[in-house]
């Protein structure tokens, strides 16, 4: 475990929370795409099967049940808190999430490690999770509209990847045999996706302005 | 694991 592992896990757990806080605080789920949610469900259970047959440790169980805790408690807030539920902009939210499973099982299937059920399946989750925020970014150009808390999610997200980037690189002169292109790729393809994100999050809070996505 | 430790990360 390096320090850039570490601040990536933390920034990826700090994302999560800051979308539940938005969610209990305010009552309301305004410009938080379901679709993303439900898609991080799904990579995270694709992904932590291995909490059923293998144990790595203490922090990366509790990292993972943590994941996948928050993850299904977002979208039952969404979905069924009486309150919450009228604040879902429905209307917008309407990304075809088929057209990102679909070419990522498929790739899954073709480009894998092992053509095991559980390799193919976790392989799958990194394909989508470099793709899933699609559906949020796209939400957050249609609404125009985007709070602070909003913001701060999708920069907490993409920085996270960022940041295992630097992991990677500093893992692969520090430890042996260590190389793993699918993720790596992935992840990278994953950063790339928030670069455009970052520009006007940078431009908003170098301003001190309320983030605006052009449309 | 043995596999380059890829596994270790979430």
């Amino acid at each position: 475990m390096n320090l850039f592992r570490l601040t990536g896990d933390m920034m990826h757990l700090f994302s999560i929370l800051v979308i539940l806080l938005k969610i209990r605080a305010t009552k309301s789920c305004r410009g938080i795409s379901l679709k993303t949610q439900e898609l991080y469900a799904l990579v995270f259970v694709c992904r932590y099967l291995d909490l059923l047959y293998s144990f790595v440790s203490v922090y990366n169980s509790v990292m993972k049940v943590t994941f996948l805790a928050t993850a299904f408690s977002i979208i039952r807030y969404m979905r069924y808190d009486k309150v919450v539920r009228q604040t879902y902009d429905r209307e917008q939210d309407t990304f075809r999430y088929g057209f990102l499973v679909a070419p990522c099982f498929v790739l899954a299937l073709l480009i894998n490690h092992k053509f095991t059920l559980t390799e193919v399946l976790w392989t799958f989750s990194i394909y989508l999770e470099a793709v899933a925020i699609l559906p949020q970014l796209v939400l957050m150009q249609r609404t125009q509209n985007i709070d602070n808390l909003t913001a701060h999610y999708v920069a907490l997200l993409g920085g996270y990847r960022a940041l295992y980037i630097v992991n990677w690189v500093y893992r692969y002169f520090t430890e042996r045999h260590y190389k793993q292109w699918i993720v790596w790729i992935s992840g990278l393809i994953q950063t790339a996706i928030y670069a455009d994100f970052f520009y006007f999050y940078t431009i908003a809070w170098k301003s001190n302005k309320r983030l605006q996505l052009p449309a | 694991l043995s596999k380059s430790g890829r596994k270790d990360e979430l």
